[in-house]
This record gives C-alpha cells, sequence and structure tokens, in this order.
C-alpha cells in the first residue's frame, strides 16, 4: 500500500510530467525533477522504483511512458464517473470545470433538495432531486460522489451515497462525516491552498 | 526555506493537531501521529525538529503549544486579507466559504467584469467591477489575490494584481499565467483531491 503522502508526490510528479510533455520535454533526469520540487533526486528514484519505474542510468526518464506508468499506478488510465450532491456555486463550479478538462473524471451527474434548481442543465446533465439519488446513481455509473451541501447536510448525504453503491466520496462540507470502512471518505479544504501560499508570501511592511 | 513537500507536510500536521485539540487530547506521540499519516516517526520529528518544536522524550508532543509553533512557522498568527477576481461560481463559495470558517484567511472583497454581478452583496462586500481593482486592493488592504476568472482572463488579471500590490496570487484558471519573482503564484486544480481519492477506491466488478 502507499502512503498518503508518497500518493501525493506521485499525483506532483504526474502533474508536472504533463507540463513537461506538452512543453516538448521528452525525457528528464531525476535531479532536474528534484529541483522542481526542491526535494532529493533519491527520493524521486526511491519513490518510482517502488513501482518499478527505473530511469535510465545517467539520462534520467523518458516522459511520455512514465506518464503512461503514473496513470496505470493512480489508476487515471480509466474513467472515473463523478455524481456531484448540492449543485449550488461550488457544485456547479465543479460540475463545469470536469466537463472542459477531459481527464479522468467526469461529473455524469447532480442532484439537489433545492425545486427550483432541478431540472436545470449544468455541465451536459441536468439536475435532479436527492429523492431520486439511488436510482440516478445506478443510471449514470456514478463512482465517486462529491458532497458540496452545507455542514448540517452531509453526513445524511454520505449515508444515501453509500446506500447507493457509490465507491468513494470527496467531501467539501466543514464538518466531520462519520465514513463507513467500505466507503473512502477525503476531506477537502481549500484553506489548504492558501495556507501554503501564505509560508511564501514577500515580507510585507507591518510584518 | 522549507520545501512545497515539507510545508505541505506541516500543513497536515496542522490539520490534524486541530482536529486532536477539537477532540480534547492534549498530548499526542509522534508515533499516533504517524499511524495518522502512514509516516515513520523519524519523518515527523525530523521536520518539528527544524523548527525547534522538540517533544518530551517518551511522552510525545503537547498540542495546544505545537499548534501555535505551528501557526507562527506558517504565519498563520495573522490575518490575511484576500479578494477574489471572478465572482462566479467558484469565486462566490469560495467567498461565503471564507467568510464564515475563522481562520486566518477573509475575503473581503470581490471584483467581476459583469455589470449584473456588479452590486451584488456576497460574503460580507458588495461586487466592485475591475475596471476599480487598483483602488479596490487598497481600500480593502488585500494581501492575496484569488483568480477565478475564465483561462483566457487569468494572465491579464495576475498582472493587474501585481500592479495593484498584491503580495501573492492563487490561481485557479486551468491555464499557464507567467509569474513575475516578487508575486509568488500557486495554481490549484481540485482534480489532485479526486486522483488521492481514486486510488483507494476499493476495486469494482470490472477493474
Ligand atoms: N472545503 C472548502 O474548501 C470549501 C470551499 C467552498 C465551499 N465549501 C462548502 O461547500 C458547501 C457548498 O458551498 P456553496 O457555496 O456551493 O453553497 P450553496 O448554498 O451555493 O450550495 C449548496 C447547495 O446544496 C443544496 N442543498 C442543501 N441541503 C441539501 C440537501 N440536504 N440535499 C441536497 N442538496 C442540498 C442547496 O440547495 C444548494 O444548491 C458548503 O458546505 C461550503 O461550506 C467548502
Ligand atoms: N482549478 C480547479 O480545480 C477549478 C475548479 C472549478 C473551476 N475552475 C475554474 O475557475 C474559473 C471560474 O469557474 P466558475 O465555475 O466560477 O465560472 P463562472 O463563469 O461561474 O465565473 C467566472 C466569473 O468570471 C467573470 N469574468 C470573466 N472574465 C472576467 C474578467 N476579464 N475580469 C473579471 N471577471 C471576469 C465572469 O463574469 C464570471 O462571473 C474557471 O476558469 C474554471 O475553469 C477551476
Amino acid at each position: 500500500d502507499v502512503s498518503p503522502l508518497t500518493l501525493n508526490r506521485l499525483c506532483l510528479y504526474l502533474r508536472s510530467l504533463r507540463r513537461l510533455e506538452a512543453d516538448g520535454v521528452s525525457r528528464i533526469s531525476s535531479q532536474d525533477l528534484a529541483r522542481r520540487f526542491n526535494l532529493s533526486a533519491a527520493q524521486i528514484r526511491k519513490d518510482l522504483a517502488q513501482f518499478g519505474a527505473f530511469g535510465i542510468r545517467g539520462a534520467g526518464y523518458d516522459v511520455s511512458p512514465l506518464i503512461e506508468r503514473l496513470d496505470s499506478i493512480l489508476r487515471l488510465d480509466r474513467r472515473h464517473p463523478v455524481i456531484v450532491v448540492g449543485m449550488g456555486n461550488l457544485g456547479s463550479a465543479l460540475a463545469c470545470y470536469l466537463g472542459f478538462n477531459h481527464g479522468s473524471f467526469e461529473v455524469v451527474a447532480g442532484v439537489d433538495n433545492d425545486p427550483g434548481r432541478v431540472g436545470r442543465e449544468v455541465g451536459g446533465f441536468r439536475i435532479e432531486h436527492t429523492d431520486h439519488l439511488a436510482r440516478v446513481v445506478r443510471d449514470s455509473g456514478a463512482e465517486i460522489g462529491v458532497l458540496a451541501v452545507p455542514a448540517k447536510a452531509a453526513q445524511q448525504n454520505y449515508d444515501l451515497l453509500v446506500e447507493a453503491g457509490i465507491r468513494g466520496v470527496l467531501n467539501f462540507a466543514p464538518t466531520r462525516v462519520q465514513p463507513v470502512p467500505e466507503v473512502p471518505l477525503k476531506d477537502v479544504d481549500l484553506r489548504i491552498h492558501l495556507e501554503e501560499l501564505a509560508y511564501f508570501l514577500p515580507p510585507s511592511d507591518t510584518d
């Protein structure tokens, strides 16, 4: 099994390699990759070797084959259909965003309990009512659920998603959701991205 | 200087410690903290010792003082006012979210170029027009800018924020923005959270 932090590093390597490929770079050394992340080249070699991805000694890694290898390790070489619960501001932004950026995640359905939103078309599908969640999960083939509801509605919607047969849940609501062992839950807090930026801010006159 | 990945770990430790504190835990060993992250206790001790945060041998770390120490290292012990450029779905969700969760980040202003949105009240302020961005940054004291505009408007709004005296920018638009050295830029892609979840999904019948 891979630790969450190794996984985080692999996702970052993949993002960086995709950029290199877009810029036309076909090979990169572990030193160059390390410099981009302020990491040691040994850490990168160790991470990649753990999955049998070995560079050519002295010449580095071939970018495209390494991308394919990481895609397969991270299970991104297959399609993951997503359902969004709560089609307000955040849910709508996610549905549109995942609609345009063709990657392995695609929002295939969205539900809400506000009758005023039900029936609207967003990101290529019509919003349905949460009362029909089980049917919508079955018909859409959704595998991952995203909670974009207010905090007080998060637990109940996680439980409904589990009952409907969802395989994993991403939670944006600022509250603790009690997961069941078979359905992994990951909390997202966008503040963590602000925290990482805040550290690198140049000093201000009031610091 | 701290590497982005060390910084990422420190933010994760802080989040975990805040949860422990909320649960009434006053002391934790590096082993217990390591188990939560699937890390080695040595890695945690090394990370924390780098900043002079030493545990009590055999007894671990006092949770509240360690939180204060990490808050100060990560510069979260002070207020960081934020301005959002692009008050559509994502921008509005962020403005409301940072309004309710009292932490060190607070959205103090928002601008948009759609006259239909200008003047609306969101998250405790009125949306202004991007033509007045320089004045709004000055009057609000905003230190961090968030780009929640379409990809084609990202670079020009980064440049406008720099001219207005912003100190750092968080970019959600799916495009490469060329930063200037004095104003750090961090890209955010919510897919990275989905990628980390996808790895942990239980196997399905089609895998
Ligand atoms: N984690 C983060 O970084 C982050 C960032 C922004 C917002 N948020 C959170 O995401 C959530 C959504 O934020 P938003 O700005 O989109 O709010 P919003 O009010 O615009 O959207 C919430 C939607 O959920 C629907 N809803 C409410 N109760 C429901 C229920 N029981 N079942 C189904 N749908 C229900 C509402 O009708 C609405 O459409 C909030 O909890 C907010 O705090 C988190
Ligand atoms: N990185 C991620 O994970 C992620 C997730 C969701 C959305 N996004 C991106 O965030 C951006 C916003 O998404 P959204 O769903 O809120 O879209 P939206 O259309 O709801 O909002 C965009 C807002 O920007 C305003 N705008 C357009 N051009 C502008 C300009 N030149 N100056 C100022 N304001 C301008 C529009 O009037 C609108 O209010 C998009 O680029 C989207 O791709 C990224």
